[in-house]
């Protein structure tokens, strides 16, 4: 099973 | 002051009924160029950003920047009172804790008013910068809803490939495997019906097929869809919204194995 990564992985606060 | 009037109004009624179940509540952000959403799901694996340009609406006032949180799920209840082809007109007041969606016939005869409670939303705003991606496909909307649905029934998560032979989607569950190849094929009587792939570099990605499934409720929003990927990049699915705007699903990738 591939691990699900999260979209604050990839983008910052702003 | 915020009055907003769109003829066409099942726009957002679409609009609404695309993001509805990623989403529970965003801010909308008005501004005098157009309003804008940006949400993640609750798991803060999916965003979606949604852009309406003010020169889509017959007549658009917004004298000041204004941020109203929405329930999403309210707010489709009351644009599922408008009929299809009913014009669409949101008002706000400043300072007030609600908003205003009236409906009118084409023909005038009949005119509703709902008025929604507004609500308080700490939602992190997330900067999305411009990236190169390696490839994107264009092609119709239709098509890659039927491909998404039709491998969630046999797999849980898709491997999209994009190589210079064209894009492939698969999955592999307990009862099987499943691969669909897309040749770009640009031959067709009408534009929307091509499949167009701008490759700069292979890429092999892994994403959920639930999330790609809810992005597909966009469908009825463009005739076409847009996917762009990059390594180590959630991948958009862009539907553009005719002469308005657009929605944008971003999801995060499974990590290899």
């Amino acid at each position: 099973v591939n691990p699900q990564r999260q979209i604050t992985a990839f983008f910052s606060k702003t | 002051m915020l009055e907003l009037r769109l003829v066409q109004g099942s726009l957002l009624k679409k609009v609404l009924e695309s993001i509805k179940d990623l989403v529970n509540d965003a801010n909308f952000d008005f501004s005098s160029s157009g309003f804008s959403l940006q949400s993640m799901d609750s798991s803060h694996v999916a965003l979606v950003a949604l852009l309406l340009k003010s020169e889509g609406f017959e007549h658009y006032r917004c004298d000041r920047n204004t941020s109203m949180g929405m329930n999403l799920g309210n707010m489709s209840k009351m644009l599922k009172c408008a009929g299809n082809d009913d014009i669409i007109t949101i008002k706000g007041d400043d300072g007030s804790d609600t908003v205003t969606f009236m409906f009118e016939s084409p023909t005038q005869d009949k005119i509703a008013d709902f008025e929604m409670k507004l609500m308080d939303i700490d939602s992190e705003h997330l900067g999305i910068p411009e990236a190169e991606y390696h490839a994107i496909v264009k092609m119709p909307s239709a098509e890659f809803a039927r491909i998404c649905k039709d491998l969630a029934s046999i797999g849980d998560t898709v491997v999209i490939s994009v190589t210079k032979e064209g894009v492939k989607f698969s999955t592999r569950g307990d009862i099987g495997t499943a691969n669909i190849v897309l040749r770009q094929n640009t031959t067709v009587d009408k534009p929307e019906d091509a499949t167009v792939i701008e490759m700069n570099e292979p890429v092999s990605m892994t994403f959920a097929l639930r999330y790609m499934n809810s992005f597909t409720k966009a469908t009825p929003l463009s005739n076409t869809v847009t996917i762009s990927m990059s390594p180590d990049l959630p991948v958009v699915v862009e539907y553009k919204i005719a002469e308005m705007g657009y929605v944008r699903f971003y999801l995060a990738p499974k990590m290899e194995e």
